[in-house]
């Protein structure tokens, strides 16, 4: 996955992802492709949640998938989730609930719980840095105000890092695939970099919707495993999301 | 470059998608919130009931590519729905909702969505 958010030249913030997933689920030797990859482009659907006939939150999600990847609630706050993988991963939180430790949280239940519950991005910043889990995850949010959003980089146990915007710093944006954002990645896996140079070579003063959808639209950052392109802009509460493809040549991650 | 992992030149006038990257827009759905939460996504299932159903039998064929004997199937779906009754309550009953809607086994239900936790290994 990549997800970013950015601030433009007046305070306006966007925030955008990639959902990548499939990775090993089956390669379709004749078409080039992954095949739950494939099969989950169909389930994509936008969801507007209610409650009293009033907007809760809205939500890019799956058919069939009740927690939450890739959310807003307007006016208030964006949240997206980048998966991280670790040895200490989501297996052991699993075979811990089964044998009866149950303090940790189900990523996704999160995610939604937050999205449902949460009032403020702060709110939302505490509930997704604190909550104990049952598997590592990056954690994209933005807020509604100059200068809210941040990557929150989690073990299990605790939160690692929270990496932030700073404008006076000139960091108007932030940008996380699945690796710590002070590692290198994985150098068959650096989707960062051209993802990092084309918001560079955009610059603030062009951030848009059109915009990030060029970074996101550029290989490799666009790859076989890309489901999704969701674009949110929090003041406007406006939610798109298109389902992707890349065509040959293209990276499989 | 011709080369994996075929790095591009900044891409420009993408917006609004069209063209070859695009396999199409996403439709909007409502979910009330205010119903129970068996009954929340009944409209939903209805519309992708098919989809939803080549999905997790693809997930199966995989399973089985790799324990043939079938076994890890019968774990998911006999053992897995043992958990329901631990999932927080909303999410449990959302997923029975799912389940019987879509006519697949609670238990394939549960291992889609705890999909996340499964793979971060």
């Amino acid at each position: 996955c990549t997800s970013l958010v950015a601030e433009d030249k007046s305070g306006k913030l966007y925030h955008a992802r990639n959902l990548d997933f499939g990775l090993f689920l089956g390669w379709d030797v004749k078409n080039n492709s992954w095949m739950v990859t494939e099969l989950l482009r169909p389930l994509v659907v936008n969801v507007n949640f209610q409650r009293n006939n009033k907007t809760v939150f809205l939500s890019t999600s799956f058919v069939g998938y009740v927690g939450m990847l890739t959310g807003m609630k307007p006016g208030v706050f964006t949240l997206t989730m980048n998966e991280r993988f670790s040895i200490d991963g989501g297996y052991l939180g699993i075979l811990e609930w089964i044998l009866g430790k149950r303090s940790g949280a189900w990523m996704s239940f999160l995610t939604r719980s937050v999205l449902e519950n949460a009032t403020s991005y702060d709110e939302a910043k505490t509930l997704l840095s604190k909550t104990k889990m049952l598997a590592p995850a990056y954690f994209i949010l933005g807020g509604n105000k100059s200068g809210e959003a941040c990557v929150i980089t989690r073990s299990r146990e605790s939160c690692l890092d929270i990496w932030e915007l700073d404008i006076k710093q000139g960091r108007w944006y932030v940008l996380e695939t699945n690796y710590d954002h002070w590692k290198e990645p994985l150098f068959i896996d650096n989707r960062r970099a051209p993802g990092m140079k084309c918001m560079n070579k955009t610059t603030q003063e062009n951030i848009s919707f059109a915009t990030i959808y060029d970074v996101l639209s550029t290989k490799p950052v666009l790859n076989k495993l890309t489901t999704y392109t969701a674009l949110m802009a929090v003041s406007d509460a406006k939610l798109e999301a298109y389902l992707r493809d890349c065509p040959d040549p293209c990276i499989p991650w | 470059q011709d080369v994996p992992p075929y790095t591009e030149d900044c891409r420009s006038g993408t917006y609004p998608p069209s063209g070859q990257t695009f396999r199409g827009t996403v439709p909007w759905y409502k979910v009330n919130l205010d119903q129970a939460p068996h009954e929340r996504w009944q409209q939903l299932i209805s519309d992708k009931k098919i989809q939803l159903t080549a999905l997790i039998q693809s997930i199966k064929n995989l399973a089985k590519s790799i324990f043939p004997s079938g076994k890890l199937i019968e774990i998911v779906d006999n053992d897995l729905p043992l958990l329901i009754g631990t999932l927080p309550a909303q999410y449990g009953e959302e997923m029975k909702g799912i389940a019987d809607a879509s006519g697949l086994p609670l238990g394939e239900v549960i291992l889609f969505n705890i999909f996340y936790e499964v793979f971060t290994v």
